[in-house]
């Protein structure tokens, strides 16, 4: 860091450091940033590979959270203030998506049924010793993938580990989506809220959370939220639209991030401008 | 007059106080994985801890007693300027697994400092 003591024109503070030790031994310096990533809740220095997607959403989360507003991309963007009440972590993943050489991206997309969609995502990253508090499934709703004119029924069901294929998949949550003719293709994304349960069962279990949507276009347009990819999608725009699990948690250490700001939104959780 | 006014000066500037530290995470290597912020401003406590101890410096009753002893016995240290108040700070990071995290980490910035 640099000590912005040091330019003081009077040079007291600059008198005071000038007893201090020389730059510790490298491995001295090493153990010490060793200490400091476990108090931070990491065992080892991350080290991601480059271009890893950040999703906005999460982006946007924190630039709220430090009331940088101006800088919150999604217009549409609504504070979570119910989510992170409690919850000083927020993790996010990308559903795991099917890697088999031996299919080709097209061919796996029309595996599935055209209107149920499976969807996992291995959330065994998330510590042990820290409480989800509560839990939501994003979807993409926008653009190419908006549902045309009419309603939808979206049905999201919990259905067993990628390799039970006997147990029925159970209904979390059905609802339907509409949508005015006349208006422009809205950009927005649909939230799915999540039983903490679930990842007591997953930690429990394999480690990840699997799941079905199902899209019934109530009309004769067909329509459905973003769960795949296009053809020729590149990564980048892809890691902007797909389906995004967030936990909210606690790891038992300091204030909730609901603590900061709270005055600078709205009922509901929207920036007062 | 002007002497004893100077020493004065000099004496409430080496007092225990805060002082600005910016800590940029580029310096550290720790970029790579901290997406946001950049930096931060995390400030130090620096300064002495010398008889009478004035009521802004937060002084705990076992600090003056130590400064007290201290003014008769200078083989006893004077007490530690050290933070005693500390705020989080929300950061947003790439775990080892390339998923992104947003965490508050409580006592990460000095807002006050005082003789302990």
């Amino acid at each position: 860091g640099r000590q912005g003591g040091a330019t003081e024109p009077d040079g007291s503070v600059s008198s005071l450091l000038s007893s201090s030790p020389t730059p510790l031994d490298p491995s001295l310096a090493q153990t010490i940033q060793n200490l400091l990533l476990s108090r931070l809740g990491l065992q080892s220095h991350p080290n991601p590979r480059p271009g890893a997607p950040v999703p906005q959403y999460i982006v946007d989360l924190y630039r709220f959270h430090s009331q940088q507003y101006h800088l919150v991309q999604d217009p549409h963007f609504s504070y979570p203030s119910q989510h992170v009440q409690e919850a000083n972590t927020v993790r996010s993943f990308h559903h795991t998506e099917s890697t088999s050489p031996s299919l080709p991206l097209e061919k796996r997309q029309t595996t599935a049924s055209n209107n149920r969609v499976p969807i996992s995502f291995n959330v065994s990253s998330i510590p042990q010793d820290e409480r989800v508090v509560s839990a939501e499934l994003r979807f993409f709703r926008g653009g190419g993938a908006s549902p045309g004119p009419g309603a939808h029924r979206v049905s999201l069901f919990l259905s067993g580990s990628p390799g039970d294929s006997e147990s029925e998949p159970t209904l979390l949550e059905s609802r339907v989506l509409t949508r005015a003719p006349n208006t422009k293709p809205a950009v927005s994304w649909e939230a799915f809220s999540l039983s903490t349960e679930l990842f007591l069962g997953a930690h429990a279990q394999t480690g990840s959370l699997s799941f079905l949507l199902e899209v019934t276009p109530l009309g004769r347009r067909v329509g459905h939220l973003r769960v795949r990819r296009s053809l020729g999608q590149d990564e980048h725009s892809w890691a902007r639209e797909r389906p995004l699990l967030v936990t909210y948690s606690h790891d038992g250490r300091g204030e909730a991030l609901a603590a900061h700001g709270q005055d600078s939104w709205d009922e509901g959780g929207r920036v007062k401008r | 007059n002007g002497g004893r006014a100077a020493k004065l000066k000099r004496l409430s500037r080496t007092r225990c106080r805060r002082h600005p530290l910016y800590v940029d995470f580029k310096d550290v290597g720790w970029n790579k994985w901290i997406v946001a912020p950049s930096g931060y401003d995390a400030f130090f406590c620096l300064g002495e801890c010398r008889f009478p101890l004035a009521d802004h410096m937060n002084s705990s009753s076992h600090a003056m007693v130590q400064t007290l002893v201290n003014s008769v016995n200078g083989a006893v240290p004077r007490a530690c300027c050290v933070p005693t108040a500390l705020s989080p700070i929300a950061m947003l990071y790439l775990d080892p697994q390339d998923r992104v995290v947003l965490k508050n980490y409580q006592d990460m910035v000095v807002e006050g400092c005082g003789c302990r």
